[in-house]
């Protein structure tokens, strides 16, 4: 049974997707079978690994408008234990066609379950708000993990985020609790960046992960050649901090 | 009569708030009396304006939910000519609300007419989506400011953009039209940066303003302390560039 985690944050920028694809991928990297879902219309992580948008027939606004099943939009990636399931600009409109739609929260989840069992860990990466496709991440995943970047805004979104967490715990998916909080984007020579960290500390003590992401030029080099990291230059400080994240990742596992 | 922009962009973190907040103030500083509205839900141009949301009354939500005239909400800043139209939480419930709502499209054209006289320049500051607010602002707004951050994922979201304010133009507002494209956070040590520069150049020769804004630490220090970079260090680059880009503006003006 795969563990099935939201990527997700409504303050836009702060590394959802880097995360996604160079978690999904560290952990491929350890033979973990895992699988990234783009729910992002911008489609910025299906291109961050390789995926030529302009050449797709199909993609994930098939799924959700139910023409066509999750296996069919499958893409694989250059790693031999990383699938993706791409998103296309026609995407935007499922927000709005949804609204009056059966089962319009459950669409992720519906669509997961035939595949659920063919992996160890599924991603969703969420664009930059709490909108219909957010939800129907929340709805669809155990846990939920937070890119939070080392600036003044990180916090500011923080509470609507966990009310809209716990709000869909409540009425839509009851396992739905915080994997933990990440911090991306980390300059040990900014002062903002140690204040976040402390401030996160103090209000989320057992929810931070221990690995924090440093600012690393690599990292926002690496999906213009659609490769994730390790891929693109496996020693640079970006590819070791997302390796770390995946290890700490895999202990929650064994602790549960 | 003001000129109204409407600062957007769904990609998220690319300095649409840093822009509206530093843009609008540096235009105050030119004596230019200038209106910011905050249509984030998360509120940074706010918070970054040194307003305490939690000691709100009223904000942007109560406009569009017709109970309150713009000019009850209305916030003096710092800056004598420089004004802000907050917005809190609830403005998440707007974009559900307003779906089924009269002239939904219109709510911030009809509520910034009684105040449009008053102003030099109008900014409206938008969320990292194309929803129904963004659809607000475009349909309000005389001109559309594209910040891009120089990062590949830069240019991903752009045609999307540009179709929607195409798409407003035809159907909603016969004005609107692209007053230009700013290049944000832009490091000159960073390959990518420059590479993001030749490629908007290369599409929109026209409309690539001339002042590129660069990454500057103070810039991100400024929101914590409520104050725009004028106010915080007008030394900085961040605060030079901006007052650059205001005489730009100011300077487009002149030829139309
Ligand atoms: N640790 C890092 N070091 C350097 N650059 C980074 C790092 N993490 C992310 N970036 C860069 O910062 C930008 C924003 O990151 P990303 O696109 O992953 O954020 P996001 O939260 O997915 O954005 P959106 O809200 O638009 O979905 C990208 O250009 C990315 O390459
Ligand atoms: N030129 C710059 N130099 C350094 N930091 C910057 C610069 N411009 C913006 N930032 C910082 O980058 C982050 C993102 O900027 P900002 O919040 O303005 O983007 P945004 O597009 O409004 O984000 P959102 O999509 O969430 O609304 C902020 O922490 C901000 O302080
Ligand atoms: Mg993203
Ligand atoms: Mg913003």
């Amino acid at each position: 049974m795969a563990k099935i985690i939201a990527i997700a944050n409504q303050k836009g920028g702060v590394g959802k997707t880097t995360t996604s694809i160079n978690l999904a991928a560290s952990l491929a990297v350890h033979s973990k079978k895992s699988l990234l879902v783009d729910l992002d219309p911008q489609g910025n992580s299906s291109t961050g690994l390789g995926i030529d948008r302009s050449q797709l027939t199909s993609s994930l606004y098939d799924v959700l408008a139910g023409v066509r099943s999750l296996i069919d939009v499958l893409n694989q990636t250059e790693l031999n234990d990383l699938f993706i399931v791409p998103s296309t600009k026609d995407l935007v409109g499922a927000e709005i066609e949804l609204v009056a739609a059966e089962r319009r929260e459950y669409r992720i989840k519906d669509a997961l379950a035939p595949v659920h069992d063919r992996y160890d860990y599924i991603f969703l990466d969420c664009p930059p708000s709490l909108g219909l496709l957010t939800v129907n991440a929340l709805t669809a995943a155990d846990s939920l993990l937070v890119p939070i970047q080392s600036e003044y805004y990180a916090l500011e979104g923080l509470s609507a985020l966990l009310e809209t967490m716990n709000l869909v715990q409540r009425r839509l998916n009851s396992k739905l609790h915080l994997e933990g909080i990440v911090i991306t984007m980390f300059d040990s020579r900014n002062r903002i960046s140690h204040q976040v960290v402390e401030e996160v500390r103090a209000h989320f003590p057992d929810k931070l992960f221990r690995t924090i992401i440093r600012r690393n030029v690599r990292l926002s080099e690496s999906p213009s050649y659609g490769k994730p990291i390790y891929l693109y230059d496996a020693n640079s400080t970006g590819s070791q901090d997302y390796l770390e994240l995946a290890k700490e990742l895999i202990g929650h596992g064994e602790v549960n």
